[in-house]
């Protein structure tokens, strides 16, 4: 704060740094990793989780980002990850079917909880990942998988649906199926504490509902490495501005 | 009998220098005095040590370099250089000719990626651009 001039030099400390010294070191440059704190996670450690989907999606996703650190100066980033500076995957919490029976129609509705996206992030694109395996109960017919965001539900009526993506595929089809969401992020983004529900339907090429699971898409019962989740990429829209210590 | 008055000469000190004139590293202005010079340092921040590994899921630790020692310029040079060189720029721009701009602003910076499960079990991938300083001014 004093005038313009050399100031006279600090004497620095020669010393190698202290053990307070070099945690309070390691948590500030945590915090430039955009760690805020230590979350509890209500599960065991992450190597034994670490096959399931979502983790194993991301973990590819880390080394296609990782890689191209360095070169921060603008090389042409990953496809998938654009220009998103955060992704973040979500694990379905509910699964609800309507299946099996003869009403029609048929759908699988999936629940995820929203409540952990950080504030002045934008959504740059949003994914639901399923897994389809090849279906024992259809000949290899066309079939149209579409996707819906529940609006809102009513306990007397059918629920409001809001279109998202439609794919058509093969009934004997195998690989993970991904259906975008995007669209549904700006009401999300607006009311944080609800759930998003995501409904799937399935029709054949003659119209009929067709049984999500009958179709080969693979819900909660699947194997961990194989069970559907959300991915949505998000975009800082204000740089973080760092207090200097 | 009364002595000529010297001409004082002007003090220089009210002058900052001009950046391309800060005294570098090689500059025997530095060293001749004794005092420590900048150096380049590496804190290799290990999760597995802080216990941390239950809940991040890669990388297994972050190298961070950090400048410690003497720089001629105005700011605190006791800071690391992260904050050191983020600071400094920032001033260098809003004050452009009271403050100049750093010598070891970082000429080199990259990202650092992170992923780690959160603790509602979510797996999130955060990506810091321009945060970590590979090469800084001094060097």
């Amino acid at each position: 704060g004093g005038g313009p001039g050399p100031r006279p030099p600090h004497s620095c400390p020669q010393r190698p740094l202290g053990a307070r010294e070099r945690r309070d070191m390691q948590r500030e440059i945590l915090a430039v990793l955009g760690l805020p704190g230590r979350p509890r996670p209500r599960a065991p450690p992450a190597t034994a989780r670490l096959p399931a989907s979502a983790p194993l999606f991301m973990l590819d996703l880390y080394h296609a980002m990782a890689g191209d650190d360095d070169d921060d100066g603008g090389g042409a980033p990953e496809r998938r990850l654009g220009r998103a500076d955060l992704v973040m995957s979500f694990v379905n919490m509910v699964e609800r079917d309507r299946g099996l029976g003869p009403q029609e129609p048929h759908w699988k509705e999936f629940l995820f909880d929203l409540t952990q996206i950080p504030a002045g992030e934008a959504v740059t694109a949003a994914e639901f990942r399923i897994y389809k395996v090849p279906s024992t109960h259809l000949l290899n017919t066309t079939l149209h998988v579409s996707v819906f965001e529940v609006v809102q539900e009513h306990f007397n009526r059918e629920s409001d649906l809001f279109f998202l993506d439609l794919q058509t595929l093969r009934a004997g089809d195998e690989g993970w199926l991904v259906l975008d969401i995007t669209a549904a992020s700006d009401r999300w983004l607006l009311n944080r504490d609800k759930d998003l529900g995501l409904r799937l339907c399935v029709e054949a090429e003659d119209g009929h509902s067709v049984d999500p699971g009958l179709a080969g898409l693979l819900g909660q019962r699947a194997p961990r490495s194989r069970q559907p989740f959300m991915v949505t990429f998000f975009r800082a829209t204000s740089s973080p501005a760092r207090a200097p210590r | 009998a009364a002595r000529p008055l010297k001409r004082r000469q002007p003090k220089k000190s009210n002058e900052l220098p001009h950046p391309n004139k800060l005294p570098g590293i090689f500059d025997d202005r530095h060293g001749s005095h004794g005092r420590q010079v900048c150096r380049r340092h590496e804190l290799y921040v290990s999760f597995q040590d802080l216990g941390w590994l239950d809940w991040v899921i890669a990388p297994q630790g972050y190298s961070a370099y950090y400048c410690e020692g003497e720089c001629s310029f105005p700011l605190d040079s006791c800071m690391n250089a992260t904050n050191h060189a983020i600071l400094q720029s920032l001033v260098h721009l809003m004050k452009p000719d009271t403050v100049p701009k750093a010598c070891c602003a970082p000429t080199k910076l990259s990202a650092t990626s992170v992923l780690y499960y959160d603790s509602s079990n979510n797996v999130i991938l955060r990506k810091h651009r321009n945060m970590v300083v590979k090469a800084c001014g001094c060097h």
